[in-house]
């Protein structure tokens, strides 16, 4: 089963259209297993893209290295995956006391 | 199904159980259609809200086509209840199923499906193997034959928006191919996504224009205006190459093509906090908010037949 341990969402926003092309390169480095939730379109979309924990450090310097601005949209992610379970799990436990 | 929890995401055996039930309740009202297989052999169930006739004119809905977009399976499940329940006593949607049919398909990828529930919360295309790859699955959304292989897809098996080797490839893809040829009377065509907030026309493959697009885009604007009436959450509209991104291979865009001129695609909550892990807590004001506005298409739909 796969898990999202130390994976984060981070939210990419361009400053302007020179910074485009710099943040579709990503989308070359298979190595990072990127997963672009959103793709790079034009400055007022911002670009959320999934990263794993291994790729973080490189793609938080990339960014930064070339002046890109990002946030993180998602601290981690399988915190939320976790929760989700866990809801789900409630949910059922109490459909089953309510039957 | 008055018991049915609509506020909790559920698996895929808790929605066909769902779905069955509610065929069981409603039998002059709601039937289920099984359009095909997907690949690893579930049934593609679609539900038929129909009041009588043979062929009527017909509204498509499809959710979940990229399976990790669990709010798209719940509001869907949603949607199905609400029109049983409102039959007969919303005038809007009354008017609508007195002269047109509904087809709802709540898990158009079942297989990615059960595939976010089992092994990868995030999965968003198909299960089937492709050749020479150890990557699985294509990109259910960029198998269509409207600009298949042009830009805003890709070529590689490993990618998220990798579009298949070759138009309708996918099962998934295909049954509906089939089923929208077959009716021939498809008026409307709308597939739901998330996340983002925006309700999308053709096209995507493209620049040009859609040559209805000043009509397309004047109900765009009516409908997420009376989106925004429940909760005042903020949709964008447009083309979805103007509005997003470009994008080639995808659904609305080869509908469109086959003259569904009310081919719409909706990006459900949220604008990026949670992503696809949209709490449960959102799924009910979600559906709420998103069935003004298909019923506000339903109706355009249905007083201004072409």
């Amino acid at each position: 089963k796969d898990t999202f341990e130390g994976h984060q969402v981070l939210r990419i926003v361009a400053k302007d259209v020179t910074q485009l092309p710099l943040i579709k390169d990503l989308e070359q480095f298979t190595d990072l297993q990127l997963d672009f939730w959103t793709y790079v379109n034009n400055v007022e979309n911002p670009v959320d893209i999934r990263v794993p924990a291994h790729s973080l450090q490189y793609v938080k310097r990339y960014l930064e290295t070339h002046g890109i601005g990002y946030s993180v949209m998602i601290e981690d992610l399988q915190a939320m995956v976790d929760e989700e379970q866990e809801q789900m799990k409630a949910a059922a436990r109490s459909a089953e006391v309510f039957s | 199904t008055d018991s049915f929890d609509f506020s909790n995401y559920h698996t895929l055996n808790e929605i066909y159980s769902f779905q069955d039930q509610l065929v069981a309740e409603n039998p002059n009202l709601v039937s289920k259609i099984v359009i095909g297989q997907s690949y690893q052999g579930r049934d593609l169930n679609v539900l038929k809200f129909s009041t009588g006739g043979s062929n009527r004119p017909a509204i498509w809905i499809d959710t979940g086509i990229h399976s990790r977009e669990w709010i798209t399976q719940a509001s869907s499940t949603w949607f199905a209840k609400k029109i049983v329940t409102d039959y007969g006593r919303d005038p809007a949607l009354t008017a609508v199923l007195n002269q047109m049919d509904i087809f709802l398909e709540i898990v158009a990828n079942p297989d990615g499906f059960v595939y976010t529930h089992t092994n990868n919360r995030m999965w968003r295309k198909t299960r089937k193997p492709n050749t020479g790859s150890s990557c699985v699955g294509v990109d259910p959304n960029r198998n269509w034959d409207a600009g298949f292989g042009g830009a805003g897809a890709s070529s590689s098996p490993c990618n998220e928006s990798y579009r298949g080797p070759s138009v309708h490839s996918e099962p998934e893809v295909k049954a509906i191919v089939d089923f929208v040829k077959s009716h021939g009377n498809l008026k409307a065509f709308i597939s739901i996504h998330s996340y983002s907030q925006m309700l999308l026309y053709p096209y995507g493959y493209t620049y040009t224009p859609a040559k209805d697009k000043a009509a397309l885009d004047s109900l765009a604007k009516t409908a997420v205006a009376d989106l925004r009436s429940l909760y005042g959450t903020s949709y964008r509209y447009g083309s979805i190459i103007d509005t997003i991104y470009q994008a080639s291979g995808g659904s609305i865009d080869w509908t469109y093509n086959q003259g569904i001129k009310y081919s719409f695609a909706f990006e459900l909550r949220d604008t990026g906090r949670y992503g696809f892990n949209l709490p449960a807590n959102q799924i009910l004001p979600t559906a709420q908010e998103t069935w003004l506005a298909l019923l506000t298409i339903f109706s355009h739909v249905n007083n201004n037949p072409y």
